[in-house]
């Protein structure tokens, strides 16, 4: 069973944030 | 020869074998090289994103770098030449067409978080993309906590415990977690045709 469960993994909080939103390339 | 390098050039770029081969229509492409006209003449009118015209059209400043943007630019300039082309543009966007097979945007994931290019993504790599994602976001944790997020995403992922997460086991983990690849869908993509002036 997992040892820290209420910590989030590195995958989650980055697939959750703006880093790798590239919409701005379609924004006028 | 010369003439046979040109017909190639010109199948390379044509939209209906761009269309083929992607998950864009032919009406998408033309959309599509609108985009890049605009995207690729911002700074200079060369036919290619240059590395700060892609930061420029993506953050509003070419000076605006992130960890993130960098490995999507490397991603983007399949050829390694330091510009993206018409073809590249296209074919890497088409992963992240909302109809793109999501083993297609796993696959693409995988190599933006393996930095170092090494096939595996190890405990190095991740730190790294947690301290990008956190000067990025403008917040602060303890390195114990960092340390901690980063063992438990190696609890979460590395399921043979060999200390590095390989293709199959990320493949996995996104399988079961597919919140993981929302950044790897843009929607205005099946929206492409609208874009176009």
């Amino acid at each position: 069973s997992p040892k820290s469960p209420n910590l989030i993994n590195a995958f989650q909080l980055i697939g959750m944030s703006s880093c790798l939103d590239l919409s701005g390339l379609f924004e006028k | 020869m010369g003439c046979i390098c040109t017909k190639q050039q010109l199948k390379y770029d044509d939209p209906a074998v761009l269309a083929a081969e992607t998950c864009f229509n032919e009406a998408e492409i033309e959309a599509l090289h609108e985009l890049f006209r605009k995207l690729s003449s911002a700074l200079k009118d060369d036919g290619l994103i240059s590395k700060e015209e892609f930061q420029l059209g993506l953050f509003r400043n070419s000076k605006n770098q992130s960890l993130f943007s960098d490995r999507i630019f490397q991603l983007l300039d399949s050829k390694h030449d330091g510009v993206i082309e018409f073809a590249e543009f296209v074919r890497s966007l088409s992963v992240f067409h909302p109809e793109a097979p999501q083993s297609d945007k796993a696959a693409f994931a995988f190599k933006l978080y393996d930095i170092w290019e090494t096939g595996f993504i190890e405990r190095d790599e991740v730190k790294v993309l947690i301290l990008a994602f956190l000067d990025e976001s403008e917040l602060m944790l303890s390195d114990d906590i960092v340390e901690a997020i980063i063992d438990k995403t190696f609890e979460d992922v590395d399921s043979n415990g060999d200390g590095k997460i390989d293709q199959e086991e990320w493949k996995e983990f996104a399988t079961r977690n597919p919140s993981l690849l929302k950044n790897m869908t843009i929607p205005y993509l099946k929206l492409a045709t609208v874009l176009s002036p």
